[in-house]
């Protein structure tokens, strides 16, 4: 064996060199076998996404087309491959979403097109592919970025799914709010049995160990702002279609805890920086339904303030909501038939669907927007723990 | 000036044309 000499980072350029026999070895320790929650924890964030990029570089230097499509091919492939036989582990399916779109970060960034050259360090412009144009490559990798997103957030609402409508709805925190219980409410018993149940600290919870784990994983920010939106929507559409279907949701003290969870979950929001990413919006249906429950329902000026509200709310759910509604006090009336007549004559002319409840499959257009990265290629060090000895820093 | 290189397109499979290249051949048979 040649013995290594250590050179100076100043005369690295950036690529790592591989044998060509050596590149199934490469994807599966980098991608196959690479555990996100052991060694990549303490890798720098999208670390397995510069090193193949930096192998790539060297294909594309010594000029050899087959060596850089066979390289491309075996790493979609191994991400398609680990996807499939991981695909249910959020920490994997995110590692593997930010690596990606990483990945594709860095063919923009290198691919000496003016466009995505603007932020790029001299050093950085004489780091381009030299050979050969990868846009092509690039539309297969933003194709195979949207497949891991979606990968993602069905990964994320089989761990939502059961905790929104225990921790939205029936888990009561405000005290003493509802007094008597509506009729049909299944009561809640001992305090074992609660023990089983999600509330809504198991969401606020849960959301806080998506987002550290994004965050972690180096998400692009206007991702992980994506992810939040969709994860939103799905809370207030299943909180809001278990509303209209259940009459012991409908009273005025379930108006209150919804609104109160609501707030909580903007404060959570607030407080991770993420009020511009469009999740608030997404509940406004759902802040409706329950502003709904809480204001009065009887003259035509309530009507008229009725309908003027809710207008993020199908006439369907308004009537639906209406109908459902279930006093629980004294002060509380049911609403009356000639109300709900009034509300639907008013509604008449609204342009809508008259579709009652919310579509909880709905996943929102992902869009991968150009993060360059000020990491310099030739300081980048690779930790043992990866496996991948048999690259050569060039 | 890197940007006025002249460099070649390299033709790309789409996402499931290539899932047909399976690199894993070997290991994917039973």
């Amino acid at each position: 064996h040649p013995v290594n000499i250590p050179r100076r980072e100043k005369d690295f350029q950036g690529m790592l060199e591989y044998k060509k026999e050596d590149e199934l070895k490469l994807v599966k320790n980098l991608i196959l076998e690479l555990k996100p929650r052991g060694v990549a924890v303490n890798l720098i964030p999208g670390l397995p996404a510069y090193v193949l990029f930096m192998c790539l570089r060297h294909a594309d230097y010594i000029n050899d087309d087959q060596k850089v499509r066979s390289l491309l091919t075996s790493i979609i492939n191994s991400i398609k491959k680990i996807l499939k036989k991981r695909g249910d582990d959020f920490e994997t399916v995110s590692f593997w979403l930010s690596n990606t779109c990483r990945f594709l970060h860095c063919l923009k960034q290198y691919s000496g097109d003016e466009q995505f050259m603007k932020h790029n360090t001299s050093k950085q412009n004489d780091h381009c592919l030299s050979n050969f144009d990868l846009a092509e490559y690039r539309q297969v990798l933003s194709d195979l970025a949207i497949q891991i997103y979606q990968q993602l957030i069905k990964c994320m609402e089989n761990i939502l799914q059961p905790m929104i409508v225990s921790g939205m709805l029936e888990h009561e925190t405000i005290q003493g709010v509802s007094g008597v219980k509506p009729t049909g409410l299944r009561k809640r018993t001992s305090s074992i049995a609660d023990e089983g149940t999600y509330t809504l600290d198991s969401i606020i919870r849960q959301l806080n160990s998506f987002h550290s784990i994004m965050c972690q994983h180096g998400t692009d920010p206007e991702l992980i702002k994506q992810v939040v939106k969709q994860q939103f929507y799905i809370i207030g559409a299943v909180t809001l279609n278990n509303l209209l279907l259940r009459k012991d949701m409908c009273s005025w003290s379930k108006g209150m805890q919804i609104r109160y969870n609501v707030s909580q979950l903007e404060e959570w929001l607030r407080d991770k920086n993420l009020m511009t990413c469009g999740a608030k919006e997404t509940l406004e249906p759902l802040i409706q339904a329950a502003q709904l429950l809480q204001v009065k329902k009887k003259t035509d000026e309530d009507a008229e303030a009725i309908c003027s509200m809710c207008n993020s709310l199908s006439t369907a759910q308004i009537v639906k909501v209406l109908n459902l509604y279930t006093p629980v006090n004294a002060f509380e009336e049911r609403v009356s038939v000639l109300f709900i007549r009034t509300i639907q004559t008013r509604l008449r002319d609204r342009k809508e669907s008259p579709q009652l409840l919310m579509d909880t499959k709905l996943i929102y257009p992902v869009t991968f927007p150009f993060n360059p990265s000020s990491l310099a290629l030739e300081t980048i060090q690779i930790p043992s723990s990866l496996n991948v000895g048999f690259l050569t820093r060039v | 000036r890197p940007q006025s290189r002249i460099r070649v397109l390299l033709k790309a499979p789409t996402l499931a044309e290539m899932e047909e290249m399976n690199i894993f051949e070997d290991e994917d048979s039973p």
